[in-house]
C-alpha cells in the first residue's frame, strides 16, 4: 500500500543515515590505491596528458614551494581556459605556456567563480563529508591529514559524489527498500533545462556549462528527444585535440571526439525507483540519468548530487 | 622511490605510503 | 532479485560509434576529419630507483655533484661502504607561526649493481631533522596511527635531482 511503501522509504533513509554517520570518509578507501598529484609547476597542456593517459578527469594539485595542497584541477579548469581563450585569441602563446599555479589568474581574467578548497580529515564521519559534498561546486572532497612529523599536509585521496554513492549502493542492503516511483519525490531538475541541438556551435554549449555550473547540457532534436548529451569531460577531449582550431566546430562535431570506450548515456523514466539507480550506479559508471518520457522526450535530469542530497536530507 | 620513463619532457615519481591500515600509492608528476 | 519493471537504459545515439556514423550520414563535411581521442591507457611502467649502464665510479660523481648543485650536504662516506650516500637537505617552507618544523630531510642513496653493467640507484626516505637542532617532539600517537607519513616532500626533492642528473648528463 501507498502508506507501507511510504515507511518503507522512510525508515531505509534513517539506516542509511546511521550508516554514514556510523562510518568514516577512510572506511570507503580502497585497502590499496593510488592518487595521481600534479605538481603546480606543470604546464596545463603536460597536466591534461596525464589526465587523459590515466583515464582520470582530475586530480589534487601540490605546491612545491609551500608544500602543501593547492586546490583540485577539474574539467571547469579547463572550460575556464577555452573561455579565456575564446575572449583573448591572440594570447596563445600564454595559453599555451600556462602553468597549473596560473590557472586562478585566468578564473579571475574571465570573472568565473573560484573553486572551493573545502577538504575534510579522513577521520571525520562520513555523512560529514557528503553534507560538505553538497555544497561543494566541484562535486569532489579532497581527504587531507597531516605529516604527524612535520604537520605538512597529506593529500590521503579524493571522494566523488559516484564513489559515495557506489559504496553506499554496496553496503547498504536497505537500498533495495527505496520503492517510491523518483517522480514522487520532487528531485528531478525539470522546468528550463539547458540544452541545445546538434548544430549548436561547442563554444555555446561550453558557455552554457560554465553559467548554469552545470556539469551536463542535453542535445535534443526538433521534436524535443534527447539524442545525446555534451559533458564538462569532453572538454579535456576537445583541448587534447587542439582547441584552437576547434572552437568553431558544432557540438554533433566535438563528439565525435569521443573516445570509443564511453559507456553512453543512462536514462531512465519518472516511474524508477532509487533502488534501480542505485542499483545501476553499483554496477556502472554512470554519471547522471536523464529522465525521459516513453517517446524518448526529454522530461529532466537527475544528477548524482540530486540523489545524494535526497539520501542525506530528503523525506 | 618508482619512477617512470620521463615523457613529454614530464617526470613522474611514486612511493608506496601504508595509511593507517591501508596502502597509497603516491605518484606525482612533475615537469622536467 | 531482478529489479521488477526498470526503464533505466543506455541511450543508443549516445555510443561513439553510432554517433558518428549518424553525423557521418548526415554528410557534414567536417565530420569525416574529425578522429576520436584514442585514451591509449599505455600502463606507465615503474622502475624502482634510476638505472644507469655508466662506470660505478662515475655515477657516485655524477650524484655528488648533482647534490652539490643543489645544496645538499652528505655524511662522509665510510671506506667499506662508498656506494651509500646519506643525505641531509634543506627544504624550508613558510611555516606559520614559527612552529617548529623539522626541515632538514635525510635521504639514502645507494649503488646496486643489477648485473654486469647494469646498476640500479635507488633513493629512500630517512626521516627528517631540524636545522635549529631542537628534538623533534617525540611521536605522541600510538604507532598504528603512526603512518600519516606525506611522501610529497620526498618525491619532490627526488624529482629535482633527477632533473639534475638527467640535465648533467
Amino acid at each position: 500500500s501507498i502508506e507501507a511503501l511510504d515507511m518503507e522509504q522512510k525508515l531505509s533513509l534513517t539506516a542509511i543515515r546511521q550508516f554514514l554517520k556510523s562510518k568514516t570518509s577512510y572506511d570507503v578507501l580502497p585497502v590499496s590505491f593510488r592518487l595521481i598529484v600534479l605538481d603546480t609547476s606543470l604546464l596545463v597542456k603536460k597536466a591534461l596528458n596525464v589526465l587523459l593517459q590515466n583515464n582520470i578527469v582530475s586530480a589534487p594539485l601540490w605546491d612545491a614551494k609551500t608544500s602543501r595542497f593547492a586546490g583540485l584541477l577539474t574539467s571547469d579548469d579547463f572550460i575556464n581556459v577555452i573561455q579565456y581563450y575564446f575572449s583573448n585569441p591572440d594570447k596563445f602563446d600564454l595559453v599555451d605556456k600556462l602553468q597549473l599555479g596560473g590557472l586562478r589568474d585566468i578564473e579571475r581574467a574571465i570573472g568565473a567563480v573560484p573553486l572551493d578548497t573545502e577538504s575534510i580529515h579522513p577521520s571525520r564521519p562520513l555523512y560529514e563529508a557528503c553534507v560538505m559534498m553538497l555544497n561543494s561546486r566541484s562535486r569532489r572532497i579532497p581527504l587531507i591529514d597531516q605529516d604527524e612529523e612535520t604537520s605538512r599536509e597529506i593529500v590521503v585521496s579524493v571522494l566523488t559524489q559516484y564513489r559515495i554513492l557506489k559504496f553506499i549502493a554496496l553496503n547498504c542492503r536497505e537500498t533495495h527498500f527505496l520503492k517510491k516511483p523518483i517522480s514522487e519525490l520532487n528531485i528531478i531538475a525539470k522546468g528550463n533545462l539547458r540544452s541545445c541541438q546538434m548544430s549548436t556551435p561547442v563554444i555555446d554549449v561550453i558557455q552554457l556549462l560554465s553559467q548554469g555550473n552545470v556539469s551536463s547540457i542535453p542535445i535534443v532534436d526538433d521534436d524535443g528527444r534527447l539524442i545525446n548529451v555534451y559533458e564538462a569531460v569532453d572538454v579535456l577531449g576537445l583541448i587534447k585535440g587542439g582547441i584552437y582550431n576547434d572552437l568553431s566546430l558544432s557540438v554533433g562535431e566535438a563528439l565525435m571526439r569521443r573516445s570509443d570506450d564511453f559507456e553512453g548515456v543512462y536514462t531512465c523514466t519518472e516511474h524508477d525507483k532509487l533502488s534501480t539507480l542505485l542499483d545501476t550506479t553499483r554496477k556502472s559508471s554512470v554519471h547522471r540519468f536523464f529522465v525521459v518520457d516513453q517517446s524518448g522526450k526529454l522530461e529532466g535530469v537527475l544528477s548524482l548530487g540530486d540523489i545524494l542530497r535526497y539520501i542525506l536530507l530528503g523525506e | 622511490l618508482a619512477t617512470s620513463s620521463i615523457k613529454h619532457n614530464t617526470l613522474c615519481v611514486a612511493s608506496i605510503v601504508r595509511y593507517k591500515r591501508k596502502y597509497v600509492t603516491q605518484i606525482l608528476y612533475a615537469p622536467l | 532479485a531482478k529489479e521488477e519493471n526498470s526503464t533505466v537504459a543506455i541511450l543508443p545515439t549516445s555510443l561513439p560509434q553510432i554517433h558518428r556514423a549518424n553525423l557521418l550520414a548526415s554528410g557534414l563535411p567536417t565530420a569525416a576529419s574529425i578522429s576520436p581521442l584514442v585514451n591509449k591507457k599505455s600502463k606507465t611502467k615503474w622502475h624502482f630507483g634510476i638505472r644507469s649502464r655508466s662506470y660505478p665510479l662515475d655515477v657516485m660523481g655524477e650524484i655528488y655533484i648533482a647534490l652539490k648543485n643543489l645544496g645538499a650536504e652528505w655524511a662522509k662516506p665510510s671506506e667499506e661502504d662508498l656506494w651509500t650516500i646519506r643525505v641531509r637537505w634543506k627544504y624550508d617552507v613558510s611555516q606559520k607561526n614559527n612552529e617548529v618544523v623539522p626541515d632538514l630531510m635525510k635521504i639514502v642513496i645507494q649503488l646496486f649493481q643489477i648485473e654486469t653493467n647494469n646498476y640500479l640507484v635507488d633513493f629512500k626516505f630517512d626521516g627528517w631533522e631540524n636545522s635549529r637542532g631542537i628534538p623533534l617532539p617525540l611521536s605522541k600517537i600510538t604507532d598504528d596511527e603512526m603512518c600519516t607519513f606525506s611522501a610529497y616532500p620526498f618525491l619532490h626533492l627526488t624529482t629535482r635531482l633527477i632533473m639534475e642528473l638527467a640535465v648533467n648528463s
